[in-house]
């Protein structure tokens, strides 16, 4: 799978597609959508739709693309190629969502959920397939989240489409199984070729799988953590066991709009009884807009 | 460890010297209390210093972190500002009085280099009246010729704050978030007002209510 | 000159983690 696009640059979010086969433009279609890396603390998140005619599901299932969670890393990066071999009827495309977009999603002012963020890629995907001329007419969803409600917004968007959301449904649909599969030998390999913007030195590479409880992982955050400038990209700093350790080991930081400033707001009004020395005239507001005062020390 | 960045002039003791600058404390003319002020023999000029302090800033300093984010402004002002201090102060004995038995201070001895500005007598000609006896010169504090020259002042910001497209109307929350159309909604009393304000920060109470009137 | 404030005076990798922008 050619990632050169978000080696160039891991911040933000890429698109990667299979080209469509001839076929999905004329037959009716099933699409399957999953993600993989949803749970880890570091690495992106990717969003995977598989898509292949009605009429050649069973074509499919032949590629023993069983429940992708059964097979190892080796038999997913065999079965990947086996689909782009059959790329005469499977389409595949993916949006891997970078670390730093998923933190910045959720800690930004305005707060962008995992979920929002999940549903919303999904839905990009399956436009992006009816963009690019395929005949969707099914679709198969892993819940994100209610699967009813994930369903109800899904088929709301999408009325001319049969939409199904369960949960497990890799385990129920080969199609979504492919996706999962596509899915997961993205977010593998980008975690394993990251390229790490920080020039960071003395830098193992040998982070585990990702997930919190993952004791190699744990040691890799600890032992990787800046005080004054968190981690790494590749870690999401919105995830629990990542703030966890920022609020232990790392400096604290004050914004303009952080919490502390209410705290501070209690403390003006006793300020109030505390003369600020009998006649100190307050700067003229030219200085008083550009926080600008005289300089009595150096 | 404060961390400083400071221009090579004023870090090296010797370019210091040899560039005549000198950071110097002298009574605020508005609150008569102490303020640093930048001094260049050389230039025989004098620069306020403020400092830019606003909450939550840090500066990245080569490889540190410094908290605080402060920034300190050099700004050429006119020393009169400051003689005026002593000016006024001598005036109330109503005599005419040698320049360097006027501006004495033993709370701010430095005060004394103002005496080396450039052009120090024409400045003196905007705020005192003066008698030449035996060759050497003697000042007299005039409230009225000082009132024009603040009125010229006035004038000079006006033409300034205009030109600078500064927001003088209903106060916003800050010039960041200005867009520029209301300003030429601003009156052209509301300039003077602002520019009253303005240059009341450099010169004591009293004078500012007289300022006001005229 | 950073919109935050880091409430520590000390060495910090700047050039590894920090890349300035327009």
């Amino acid at each position: 799978m050619d990632l050169s696009e978000l080696e160039k640059d891991n911040t933000g979010r890429c698109r990667l597609s299979s080209p469509v086969p001839a076929v999905c433009r004329e037959e009716p279609c099933v699409l399957g959508v999953d993600e993989a890396g949803r749970g880890p603390v570091l690495g992106p998140m990717v969003y995977a739709i598989c898509y292949c005619p009605q009429s050649r599901l069973t074509d499919l299932e032949a590629l023993k693309v069983a429940d992708s969670k059964t097979l190892s890393e080796n038999e997913r990066d065999r079965l990947f190629l086996k689909m782009e071999e059959d790329r005469d009827f499977v389409g595949w495309a993916l949006d891997v969502l970078s670390p730093n977009l998923i933190s910045t999603s959720m800690l930004g002012r305005v707060k962008y959920n995992l979920n929002s963020l999940s549903h919303d890629t999904a839905s990009g995907l399956i436009q992006y397939a009816l963009d690019q001329g395929v005949n969707v007419t099914q679709v198969f969803v892993d819940t994100v989240g209610l699967a009813e409600t994930y369903q109800e917004r899904l088929q709301k968007r999408f009325p001319d489409i049969t939409v199904t959301v369960k949960a497990k449904a890799d385990a129920l649909y080969p199609v979504v199984s492919a996706a999962s599969i596509c899915a997961k030998v993205a977010r593998d390999q980008a975690v394993k070729s990251w390229q790490f913007v920080e020039k960071v030195q003395d830098l193992d590479a040998d982070y585990g799988s990702g997930y919190p409880n993952d004791p190699k992982t744990k040691a890799w955050l600890r032992k990787h953590v800046e005080p004054v400038f968190g981690f790494p990209q590749l870690v999401r700093f919105s995830w629990r066991t990542a703030q966890a350790i920022l609020e232990k080991e790392a400096e604290g930081v004050t914004w303009e709009d952080s919490a502390a400033e209410e705290q501070e707001g209690s403390r003006k009004i006793t300020s109030y009884f505390q003369s600020e020395g009998p006649q100190a005239r307050p700067p003229h507001r030219y200085f008083q807009e550009r926080g600008l005062e005289s300089a009595t020390a150096l | 460890l404060r961390r400083k960045v400071e221009a090579e002039c004023l870090k090296d003791a010797s370019k210091k010297m040899k560039g005549g600058l000198m950071f110097i404390k002298l009574a605020n003319p508005c609150s008569g209390e102490g303020a640093i002020y930048l001094f260049s023999m050389c230039l025989k000029q004098l620069f306020e210093i403020k400092i830019f302090k606003e909450k939550h800033h840090s500066w990245f300093i080569n490889e540190s972190v410094q908290s605080g984010g402060l920034l300190h402004f050099a700004t050429p002002m006119d020393p009169l500002f400051l003689l005026l201090h002593y000016l006024i102060k001598a005036g109330k004995e109503e005599k005419f009085q040698p320049l360097d038995q006027v501006v004495m201070d033993d709370i701010f001895p430095d005060c004394i280099l103002l005496l080396k500005v450039l052009e120090l007598e024409k400045l003196l000609h905007h705020v005192t009246d003066e008698k030449e006896i035996d060759n050497k010169k003697y000042y007299k504090y005039s409230k009225e010729k000082t009132l024009k020259w603040l009125g010229k002042k006035v004038n000079q910001t006006v033409a300034a704050l205009k030109a600078n497209h500064v927001s003088v109307g209903a106060r916003v929350q800050s010039a960041a978030f200005f867009s520029g159309d209301q300003v030429s909604s601003d009156k052209e009393e509301d300039y003077i007002r602002y520019a009253h304000g303005l240059i009341s920060d450099y010169i004591p109470k009293e004078l500012s209510d007289n300022l006001s009137k005229y | 000159l950073l919109p935050c404030e880091v409430l520590a005076n000390r060495p910090a990798p700047v050039q590894r983690f920090f890349t300035p922008a327009i």
